[in-house]
């Protein structure tokens, strides 16, 4: 499903200039649950923009199933973007005007779902992960741990073959991480592909596949589950 | 150093109406190390606000120094607020449009220290936070752990009495999250007072105490460290 060759992304601004990402290597399987591990700043949310059709690289090739779309642009990268990915930022991205059912509900706007079916699924993703008391809140009356819950709902409320899930337990108590974490593998159960990143152990452990990231580069395979 | 008694917090507006904090009552002492811990949504960040008086209580009092804050206003409030507390929030709120050595020197300006002083202090903090090839970089050019350390040098750089840390290694690696814990133990170790707000039970072992918050109270004084 994902292929990425050589990767490399610089970041080029006035006096700063910082490889992110070194000519990175990186396969994932159709329906594979890939964890990415590695220290602060060593690229993972770099990648996973790539990954997410959100950032283009400076250069090498990101095929997704099978389509380069390391040189699309605009329009062409938002409509793959639209269809295939469900993005959980590491900062949640919520819109702060619109409430947790609104949020969630935005990705199946372009899927011309009727406005009855798209509350339907918002909501129920929604209690499914604890937030059924909360659905007319905005971002800024929500905790830390439900702005991120709600972030998660939004990424799978159109099924999308792909998520890509940056740190999304970072700030859950074990119990609420327990219940993400539950629907992640539930997903992935039901035939997605599912890329994680995190810095939690734990977490990572329940994946098929860990990979580590260190300066820009991936330790591809020589780090297995269970080394 | 702080005396919080029968703390009520209520979110009222429009339909919504929650019950934050329902009578809570806590002691920390001058020179204490404590951590608070609890489920999403019980609300251990509303309590850090009222703390870092960035907010007020709709009843209930807090003593800060023995002095009863929990009545003032404007800018009594901040005037307490600059001198006292170091306030590291759970999602960073650092200023866009400053780079990380400028976002440190925040703090400092209130304090009349000329420029090269303030320079020097925040780099020497940001550097022993492992980002002194960082300090130019504005917030969006830096990865989540990053700004999360850049939040962290921040609340330390006016070397304050008291320092609130909320969730202050949710995005950071094993590595980065023992410089952090090593910095505030060495902050607390020269005598000051710090309140951490941590999902990590690796975290709050480090703590002197644990009080849980559940629904709005806290179990004072029930399951001590240890139990
Ligand atoms: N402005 C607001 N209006 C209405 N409800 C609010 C508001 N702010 C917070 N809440 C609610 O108050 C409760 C406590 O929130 P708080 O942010 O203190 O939780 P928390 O313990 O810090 O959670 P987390 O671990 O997820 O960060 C939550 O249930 C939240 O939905
Ligand atoms: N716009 C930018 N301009 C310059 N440098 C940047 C920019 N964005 C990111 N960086 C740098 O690129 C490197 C990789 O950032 P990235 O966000 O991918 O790290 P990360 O692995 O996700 O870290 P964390 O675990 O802290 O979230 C970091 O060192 C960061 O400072
Ligand atoms: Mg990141
Ligand atoms: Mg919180």
């Amino acid at each position: 499903m994902i292929r990425v060759e050589n990767l490399v992304k610089v970041y080029s601004t006035g006096a700063i200039r910082v490889e992110a990402l070194r000519r990175l290597n990186l396969e994932v399987g159709r329906g594979e649950f890939v964890a990415i591990m590695g220290p602060s700043g060593s690229g993972k949310s770099t990648l996973m923009h790539i990954l997410g059709c959100l950032d283009t690289p400076t250069s090498g090739r990101y095929f997704l199933d099978g389509e380069d779309v390391s040189q699309m642009e605009g329009n062409d990268l938002a409509a793959i973007r639209n269809r295939k990915i469900g993005f959980i930022f590491q900062s949640f991205n919520l819109l702060p005007r619109l409430t947790a059912v609104d949020n969630v509900e935005l990705p199946l706007l372009y899927r011309g779902l009727p406005a009855r079916e798209r509350r339907r699924r918002a909501e129920a993703l929604l209690e499914k992960l604890g937030l059924g008391d909360r659905l007319h809140h905005r971002p800024a009356e929500l905790s830390g741990g439900q702005q991120q819950r709600v972030a998660i709902a939004r990424a799978l409320a159109g099924d999308p073959p792909l998520i890509l899930a940056d740190e999304p337990t970072g700030n859950l108590d074990s119990h609420s991480g327990l219940e993400v974490m539950q629907t992640l593998l539930e997903v992935h159960a039901s035939g997605h592909t599912v890329v994680l990143i995190t810095h939690d152990a734990s977490v990572a452990a329940q994946a098929e596949r860990i990979v580590r990231l260190r300066d820009g580069l991936a330790e591809e395979g020589q780090k297995e589950k269970g080394e």
